[in-house]
């Protein structure tokens, strides 16, 4: 017998309200999300496992400027990106994390691997790096994840305030999530 | 941050979170890493589960196992468990932010305490909507 399938993703969560973001910006949105969850959707309707889903929907999504996380992901206070990853797998609670990598192309499929191929349940920092490498994933440069919006939210709050950085506001602009 | 969560036709669900953190994180902040527990849980006898939000709160009350436990030692239903803890715990100590969430018996939810939620599902008659406003 077989199960009904469910398929749902999202982006960040925080101060959106109808007329901040302009009718285009709405769209380009919408249009994101739909790709992303479609790449899900593809392989749920194939019978694919939800493993697969999961990680190919937040391939998508790492992809799209608008959210945190990937390419767009936000500056740290030295102005570089430090990326953080999971995925877990209901059958058996396998799982696979990183956190504070540099250089993974798509964080969501280095946790994967740490999932899939190390002893570990999470990797951190230059770790990160250093097993990826060791898997034979091609590193890039930090400033890939660079984005002219998020650079000039970063130089917006290190100019204003910087004693904010440890404390997420509600500020527009202020990502978090 | 941006999360999955997905039930397959074998009955198996999986979840997937990603993060970049706040904007001007400093010390190896890890505090909205979607840990284990926290940010991201799957488990076929409860639920997967991704979250997006303040992260050290939802570290603090251990949102998404909170979820799967509810339901998996009180026998509630997935909505019931995703309201009393995006609602409840999490709201109680000043946490925003959601979660997505699918049971084993195909039962979906995307709840937030925001104004909002970048977000699309999958419904029970396989079309895809997506939302960003609490009102969408």
């Amino acid at each position: 017998m077989s199960s009904p399938i469910a398929l749902a993703i999202h982006g960040g969560a925080g101060v959106l309200k109808p007329g901040r973001l302009s009718e285009e910006d709405e769209n380009d949105i919408h249009a994101w999300l739909h790709r992303a969850i479609s790449a899900g959707h593809r392989i749920l309707e194939a019978d694919g496992d939800s493993l697969d889903a999961v990680e190919a929907c937040v391939i998508q999504l790492e992809e799209c400027p608008w959210f945190n996380a990937g390419y767009g992901a936000v500056f740290t206070q030295d102005g570089t990106h430090e990326l953080d990853a999971a995925i877990m797998r209901g059958r058996d609670r396998n799982a696979g994390a990183i956190a504070g990598a540099r250089h993974a192309r798509q964080p969501i499929h280095a946790a994967r691997q740490v999932m899939e191929y190390s002893d570990h349940v999470m990797l951190g920092g230059s770790g990160v790096d250093a097993f990826l490498a060791s898997r034979g994933l091609q590193p890039v440069d930090n400033d890939f994840f660079d984005t002219p919006l998020r650079r000039q939210q970063w130089e917006e709050h290190r100019h204003s305030n910087g004693a904010m950085a440890l404390e997420p506001t509600h500020a527009e602009g202020h990502k978090f999530g | 941050t941006v999360g999955a969560v997905a039930l397959d036709i074998h009955g198996h669900v999986a979840a997937a979170t990603s993060t970049g953190g706040i904007t001007n994180k400093r010390y190896g902040r890890i505090g909205d890493t979607p840990l284990i527990g926290a940010g991201t849980w799957a488990d076929d006898r409860s639920a997967a589960i991704s979250a997006t939000g303040h992260g050290e709160y939802f570290i603090r009350t251990a949102v998404a196992h909170d979820i799967a436990a509810r339901m998996q030692y009180g026998g509630v239903d997935l909505t019931t468990a995703c309201n009393a803890v995006v609602h409840g715990e999490l709201k109680e100590i000043g946490g925003d932010g959601g979660v997505i969430a699918i049971a084993p018996n195909g039962d979906t939810c995307l709840i937030f305490n925001t104004p909002g939620m970048y977000r699309a599902w999958r419904d029970e008659k396989g079309t895809l909507h997506t939302a960003i406003y609490a009102d969408d």
